[in-house]
């Protein structure tokens, strides 16, 4: 993003091609900037709309040399466009250099591609150092019919305006975005994540300190844009620096806080059985250094030095873990204690002495 | 004696060019040396070659090697990757 990340305040923005390029027919000018527009909208809850008339938020020119804007383009080659971030007058517009070659092939430049970085600009994405990502200074042509956006552009671009669909989602109800402090509160997941907690809910999750009151919510895919939504059981190996992430017969590792970007595993790896669809929740024992798998009335220990699940598991929950009453919905681990989550309720259990501490309200933790 | 000549003139050339370059893009500036007496403050100029050098994830040398030229070479956008675009 642009240093002060300078933004569009509303979410549906108008745009007007000012001129054309003669190198292009005039359809395919339009064409190629619709197409820009649209890689953006794809990701993003923003809305464009193209006039013909009157004052645009985003105006497009072609144009030599001086142009009135104090950033003169240099002829064939070197400079190929620049855009100007989000802001009133000249903010947002975004001019092409005419002594290039414009195209919608793969001779010259292509108006598609460059369009695509320029608006990227015109949105208040800054350069992107990953050469995968559109926002990457230099021109490169990539193949039209695969192109899509870098995660690094993804990641730009909804950490400023949030996921398609959506608002910007906000911790307090405001009709968007989950409320957390709405009392029938559920969540589907919690864990932690280094220094912060975070609580899984649908599409997002909401992040905070232990002892801050305030929370911050994202979109799973703004953050992890190949991890699903619904997320349904968390858990960290602290010292490992490692969050694992379930959802059905599948997981995720993410390690360091970057999600690893092999291939999801099948969570029969760890030794469930078959029979075994989808984990409830899950929670890590830093004194055992075990994993505790919450499953209907039952849960399984998997021991994470040895990669093995402890024999004798099932068992029963409300057994070996007294007072908690089937089934959990989430769980993590903070400070000596579980906190299971049921339905609207939180149970604080105390590892050590195996036995419970605190009922509280399942959004306890945002200070409601 | 010619070819040193040619060198010189060569290097003067890409040098000059570095200049525009990373003036354009990294901020870097002049503080009214007329850019053809190359006086330049070297240790600036070196500084600035470097965070274009790791920004592209090139080898960090601070110097105007073949590789830090070429990708200066390179069209690109003229929104600059290290200061704002007034």
């Amino acid at each position: 993003t642009m240093p002060q990340r300078p933004v569009w305040n509303k979410r549906s923005l108008t745009y007007r091609i000012h001129n054309y390029t003669p190198d292009m027919k005039r359809e395919d000018v339009d064409y190629a900037i619709q197409k820009a527009f649209q890689v953006w909208s794809d990701v993003t809850p923003l809305k464009f709309r193209r006039i013909h008339a009157g004052e645009a938020d985003i105006v497009i020119r072609f144009a030599y040399r001086d142009h009135g804007d104090f950033n003169s383009f240099d002829g064939k080659d070197g400079i190929l466009a620049h855009a100007f971030g989000p802001g009133s007058g000249i903010g947002g517009d975004a001019h092409f250099d005419e002594a290039e070659t414009w195209s919608k092939s793969t001779q010259g430049r292509n108006l598609f591609l460059v369009a695509v970085h320029e608006l990227g600009h015109s949105l208040g994405l800054g350069h992107s150092r990953d050469p995968n990502a559109i926002m990457y200074p230099n021109y490169r042509h990539f193949d039209l019919n695969t192109f899509h956006l870098s995660a690094d552009d993804v990641r730009g671009i909804q950490s400023l305006y949030g996921g398609p669909g959506t608002h910007q989602p906000k911790p307090n109800p405001d009709g968007s975005g989950p409320a957390a402090c709405d009392p029938n509160l559920t969540f589907d997941a919690v864990t932690t994540m280094g220094d912060k907690i975070l609580f899984f809910k649908d599409r997002f999750f909401w992040w905070k300190l232990p002892e801050s009151t305030a929370a911050g919510v994202s979109s799973i895919y703004s953050v992890w844009p190949t991890l699903p939504s619904g997320i349904q059981a968390a858990y960290e190996v602290k010292d490992r620096n490692q969050v694992f992430l379930f959802k059905d017969d599948k997981y995720w590792l993410i390690s360091d806080l970057r999600l690893q970007p092999n291939p999801p595993k099948r969570i029969h790896s760890l030794g469930f059985p078959e029979s075994v669809k989808k984990i409830d929740a899950a929670v890590f024992n830093p004194f055992l250094h075990k994993a505790y798998f919450f499953v209907d009335n039952q849960y399984w220990r998997y021991d994470v030095k040895r990669q093995l699940m402890d024999p004798t598991y099932p068992r029963l929950i409300s057994k070996w873990f007294p007072g908690i009453k089937p089934k959990i919905d989430a769980a993590f681990y903070f400070k000596g204690h579980f906190y299971f989550f049921q339905g609207s309720n939180q149970v604080e259990y105390d590892v050590r002495s195996q036995r419970i501490t605190k009922r509280l309200k399942s959004n306890s933790w945002f200070g409601c | 004696a010619p070819l040193t000549h040619n060198n010189r003139s060569t290097e003067k050339i890409d040098v000059t060019f570095a200049i525009e370059y990373l003036s354009n893009f990294y901020n870097l500036h002049l503080d009214g040396t007329p850019m053809t007496k190359m006086k330049i403050n070297n240790n600036f100029l070196e500084e600035k070659i470097q965070e274009m050098q790791q920004f592209f994830g090139l080898k960090v040398t601070g110097q105007l090697d073949s590789s830090t030229l070429e990708l200066m070479h390179t069209p690109r956008c003229g929104v600059p990757d290290a200061q704002h675009f007034t």
